[in-house]
C-alpha cells in the first residue's frame, strides 16, 4: 500500500503546485 | 435563511465543483472497445484524473489555501479515495459521462477486481442514489469529506475543524430547504460518511489484490 500512497501523494503535490492548471 | 456570506461561499464551491469534472474525452474513450490490458490502463488513468480534479476543486474551496501546506496534503491524501467514491456515486446516479455510465460499470465489473469489493461499492452508489441528493449536496458533502480534521498527520486540527463546520452548517440548511418533508436527510448524509470511511479502508486491499492478479 505504501507504493500506491506515494503515487497518490505525488499526484496531489504536483496538482497543488498548479501543474495541471489551465 | 442563508446569510450573505453563506450564499457567496456556496456559489464559490459550486462554481469550482462544476468547473472540475471528468474530461469529456473520457466519455468518448468509453465507447471504444478495449482489451483487458487497455481496460486496466483506462481505469488507472481515470483514477488519476479523479485525483487531479479533486485537487483543483479543493484548491478553490474558500479558506483551504490558508491552511498549512503539509496539512493541505494530509487532508487530500486522507480524503482522496472517499471523495472519489462520492464523485463516482454522483456519476452513476445522475448518468453523467454522456450516458455511457453502463459501459463504465461493465468495465469496472470486468476489470478483474474481486466482486467482494465491487458489489458493495455499487450497492453504496445505489443507496446514495436513493437519497436523491442535489448537485449542491454532493459538492458540499465532498468539501466536508475533504475538510475532515481527524486525518493522520494533521498539525492544526482546529483550523480545519472551523472550516469544515462552516460547510456543515450550509449543508444542513440546504438539506432542510431541499427536503422539507424529510427532517432526517442531513443525518442520513452524515451517516453515509461513516460508510465511506469503511470503503476507504477496503480500497487499499482492493488495489493490492487487483495488482497481484
Amino acid at each position: 500500500s505504501s507504493g500506491s500512497n506515494i503515487g497518490l501523494e505525488a499526484i496531489i503535490r504536483k496538482a497543488l503546485m498548479g501543474k495541471y492548471d489551465e | 435563511e442563508f446569510t450573505q456570506e453563506e450564499i457567496q461561499l456556496l456559489q464559490y464551491v459550486m462554481e469550482s465543483y462544476n468547473k472540475n469534472r471528468l474530461p469529456q474525452d473520457l466519455a468518448s474513450k468509453l465507447v471504444d472497445n478495449l482489451s483487458t490490458d487497455d481496460n486496466f490502463v483506462f481505469l488507472t488513468t481515470m483514477a488519476t484524473s479523479h485525483v487531479q480534479i479533486l485537487v483543483e476543486f479543493t484548491k478553490k474551496i474558500p479558506g483551504f489555501q490558508t491552511l498549512d501546506h503539509e496539512d493541505q496534503i494530509a487532508l487530500l491524501k486522507g480524503s482522496a479515495v472517499e471523495a472519489m467514491f462520492l464523485r463516482s456515486a454522483e456519476l452513476f446516479n445522475k448518468k453523467l459521462l454522456d450516458g455511457h455510465t453502463d459501459v463504465l460499470e461493465g468495465r469496472i465489473r470486468n476489470s478483474g477486481i474481486s466482486h467482494e469489493y465491487i458489489n458493495p461499492m455499487f450497492s453504496f452508489y445505489k443507496s446514495l442514489g436513493e437519497l436523491k441528493m442535489t448537485e449542491e449536496e454532493y459538492a458540499l458533502l465532498t468539501a466536508v469529506v475533504i475538510l475532515t480534521p481527524d486525518r493522520q498527520y494533521i498539525k492544526d486540527k482546529e483550523s480545519v475543524e472551523k472550516l469544515q463546520e462552516s460547510f456543515l452548517h450550509i449543508l444542513e440548511k440546504l438539506c432542510k430547504q431541499h427536503h422539507p418533508n424529510n427532517p432526517q436527510h442531513f443525518a442520513r448524509l452524515l451517516g453515509r460518511l461513516t460508510e465511506l470511511r469503511t470503503f476507504s479502508h477496503h480500497h487499499t486491499d482492493m488495489v493490492m489484490s487487483w495488482r497481484v492478479s
